[in-house]
């Protein structure tokens, strides 16, 4: 799976996400990626979210969208809401996976509870970071 | 206050140090990297996040070394499927595909969706055709074939007993150098 969630000059926050799903997987199987509030939310009152790992955990959760809520009506940080979702909940559940976020106010943010995840981030007057593995 | 941002992923999973080559490390940061960089480059120049997002995701799902297009997993009948969605949040516009086969970016199939239907969510053959109705462009399922995503298949249907389709007959012969780079990390989604 992959995504991308991105904050405009305008203000505008936007989330995406595209995968192949799950190897061998039987009977018209469909995870969180496609499905709004599970794999992917975006809400200027809160910020943009996209997941990936193992969409079942995910859909349960609606994991993008219960980010979006925590941080617009609990006043959460980005980066606590996405632990709160990601290392508490779905670790509880036992789910694993990861996701990205980035805020109206230039917050960013990504959670994972495997032990990698590829992924990027830049910003306006930030240097690029490049990650793959827990400790990078 | 950063003007723009950007945040991409391609996958998590069980990705160690001790599992990926040099090689292999260099070539999963470098287009990660490149991704950053193209939909940093829509932001920069005053693009819409939407822009942004779909810039950077067709580079991923034209990379074969990730689970989206073009070197995305096999189902068990040995067909691959691809779902996408996308989100506006200045209007919660919002369109996804699931189970689409012959549109090459199914993160644009998702925001012609959002942006030319009255829906949010086509499946199947439907959202293939729809996707064609909107001009973007389609290919042959071989398209999306990798041999790496073929044998990942094999072993996990051999694992779990059942039966192995017939390889696609269109597949390509030969692996070429950059998705032979990548092994099967594991990954979750």
């Amino acid at each position: 799976t992959v995504g991308v969630v991105a904050l405009d000059a305008d203000g505008v926050v936007a989330a995406g996400t595209s995968t192949g799903g799950v190897t061998a997987k039987r009977w018209g199987r469909v995870g969180d990626s496609p499905i709004i509030g599970a794999g992917t939310y975006a809400t200027n009152a809160a910020c943009a979210v996209s997941c990936t790992g193992a969409g079942e955990y995910f859909i349960r959760l609606s994991v993008a969208r219960t980010i979006c809520a925590l941080v617009e009506l609990k006043g959460l940080s980005l980066q606590a809401a996405v632990d709160q979702l990601v290392q508490r909940d779905l670790t509880k559940l036992g789910g694993e996976g990861g996701v990205i976020a980035v805020a109206p106010d230039g917050q960013m943010a990504w959670s994972f509870n495997t032990s990698g995840m590829y992924r990027a981030r830049i910003a306006d007057g930030e240097a690029m970071v490049v990650g793959i593995y827990k400790d990078d | 206050m950063a003007k723009w941002a950007l945040v991409a992923h391609g996958g998590a999973g069980v990705i160690e140090r001790a599992h990926l080559r040099p090689e292999q490390d260099a070539a999963y940061r470098e287009v990660m990297g490149r991704v950053a960089q193209a939909g940093a480059a829509v932001l920069k120049a005053g693009g819409a996040a939407l822009d942004a997002i779909e810039a950077a995701i067709q580079i991923l799902e034209d990379d074969p070394l990730f689970n989206a297009g073009r070197g995305a997993v096999f189902t068990a009948q040995g067909d691959i499927e691809l779902d996408a969605s996308i989100m506006d949040g200045g209007t919660l516009a919002a369109g996804a595909v699931a189970g689409v086969t012959r549109t090459r970016h199914p993160i644009s199939a998702a925001r012609a969706v959002m942006e030319h239907s009255p829906h949010v969510f086509l499946g199947g053959e439907g959202a293939d055709a729809f996707a064609r109705s909107q001009g973007l462009e389609a290919v042959e399922p071989s398209f999306f074939f990798t041999e790496r995503r073929w044998k990942s298949l094999v072993r996990e249907l051999e694992r779990q007993g059942l039966p192995i389709p017939r390889r696609p007959a269109v597949a390509p012969a030969k692996e070429d150098a950059r998705t032979a780079l990548a092994h099967d990390e594991g990954k979750r989604g």
